[in-house]
């Protein structure tokens, strides 16, 4: 099984087309393996992106260099799936 | 497994056997209303079915629904069996349901990618695609709501097997698409068709894979806004109304937008709640206010579509 530890999704909230542009960028980039939930398309939707633990301070780093506005939505994703795991086998007994 | 449908936990998410497992006990509640109909296999030769509720006639006019057609939206599939079991409760209780099934049957997929569903109980909780292997590529699956043959290949999906909007070599190459359309094509009487995603909290019609506003732009607007209302009635929870391209971006191949051009009209796609806070990750204790919410916009469009016919 896939694990994600210290994975984190971020909720980014582009201000301006040229914000729209640097995270359609960032979708590019395959380096990062990130995953993007919702992408960049409009100010008007926020851009949830997975980050795998290894590409967490680049990622950051990349939306702060450029005043993109973020925040960790979920700060751990194993934690959550965990939890979500624990539920399931619950109900099934 | 989940032998009894007044036992089974609604609040929680399951696994593709108790899910199929717990369709046998609906229609064995239901003998009359509901029944398991097989549309096909899926690439790992899982069976693929559908839940048909109808109280008669042949081929009547009918509203196609399906749910977790992107696998990792676990909340879809989750409403879905909820309302299926809320739909079969209703008729002969509520009014509208009764009316609804007299006239119209409908045929609701609950778990429309079953091999990317079985995939995220097992490997991998992220995945969305397909399993279907590309030849020449290390990458497997395609995105299932790029295959349709509306606009494939254009804008919105890619040709990367290893993205997870890869659209696939051909329009209706993943043999769950073709189940679902060949199904669709062969009863001929469709008149509605509803796919249900998570998240982002929005209700749209075509186009995805254009810009341009189709005929019936200003009827499924409305609609769609009235079906809204009805919804947030219950707690409040906020939907973006309009096309896939206005109100997401440009993304061919999807699958309402080969249902309208085929002329289904009343065509609509679902993006359902999240808090904000947790995305795909929703978790299990606000399955049930979901689904809830979600049947009363669902309920608003049916009705329409049974009280407009074309």
């Amino acid at each position: 099984r896939k694990l994600f530890i210290g994975h984190q999704v971020l909720r980014i909230n582009a201000e301006s087309e040229e914000h729209i542009q640097l995270l359609k960028e960032l979708e590019d980039d395959e380096g990062w393996e990130l995953d993007f939930w919702t992408h960049p398309a409009s100010t008007d939707l926020p851009v949830d992106v997975h980050v795998p633990f290894a590409s967490l301070h680049a990622v950051k780093d990349f939306l702060q260099a450029h005043k993109i506005p973020f925040h960790v939505m979920i700060n751990n994703l194993q934690e959550l799936l965990d939890e979500e795991q624990e539920g399931l086998e619950l109900s099934a007994m | 497994q989940e032998r009894n449908a007044r036992s089974f936990n609604f609040g929680a998410y399951h696994t593709l056997d108790t899910i199929y497992s717990w369709m046998d006990t609906l229609v064995a509640a239901h003998p009359n209303l509901v029944s398991k109909v097989q549309i096909g296999t899926t690439y790992e030769n899982r069976p693929m079915y559908v839940l048909k509720f109808s109280t008669g006639g042949n081929k009547r006019p009918a509203i196609w629904i399906d749910a977790g057609i992107h696998s990792r939206e676990w909340v879809s599939t989750a409403s879905a069996v909820w309302m299926a079991d809320k739909m079969a409760k209703d008729y002969g209780v509520d009014p509208s349901v009764t009316s609804l099934l007299g006239q119209m049957d409908v045929y609701l997929s609950i778990v429309t990618n079953p091999d990317g569903y079985a995939f995220t109980h097992t490997s991998d909780r992220m995945w969305r695609k397909t399993r279907s292997v590309n030849p020449g590529s290390v990458c497997r699956g395609v995105d299932p709501n790029r295959n349709w043959d509306a606009g494939f290949g254009g804008p919105g999906a890619s040709k990367n097997p290893c993205s997870d909007s890869y659209h696939g070599p051909l329009a209706h190459s993943e043999i769950e698409v073709k189940n679902v359309v060949d199904l669709v094509q062969s009863h001929g009487n469709f008149k509605a068709f509803i796919s249900i995603h998570a998240y982002s909290q929005l209700l749209m019609y075509p186009y995805g894979y254009s810009c341009t506003s189709v005929p019936h732009q200003a009827e499924l607007d409305s609609v769609g806004r009235s079906a809204v209302q009805a919804l947030s009635s219950l707690y409040g929870t906020t939907y973006k109304v309009g096309s896939i391209c206005k109100i997401i971006y440009q993304a061919s191949g999807g699958s309402i937008d080969w249902s309208y051009d085929v002329g289904i009209k009343y065509s609509f796609a679902f993006e359902l709640r999240d808090t904000g806070r947790y995305g795909f990750l929703l978790p299990a204790n606000q399955i049930i206010p979901t689904a809830s919410e979600t049947w009363l916009g669902l309920k608003h469009i049916m009705e329409y579509v049974r009280d407009h016919p074309y």
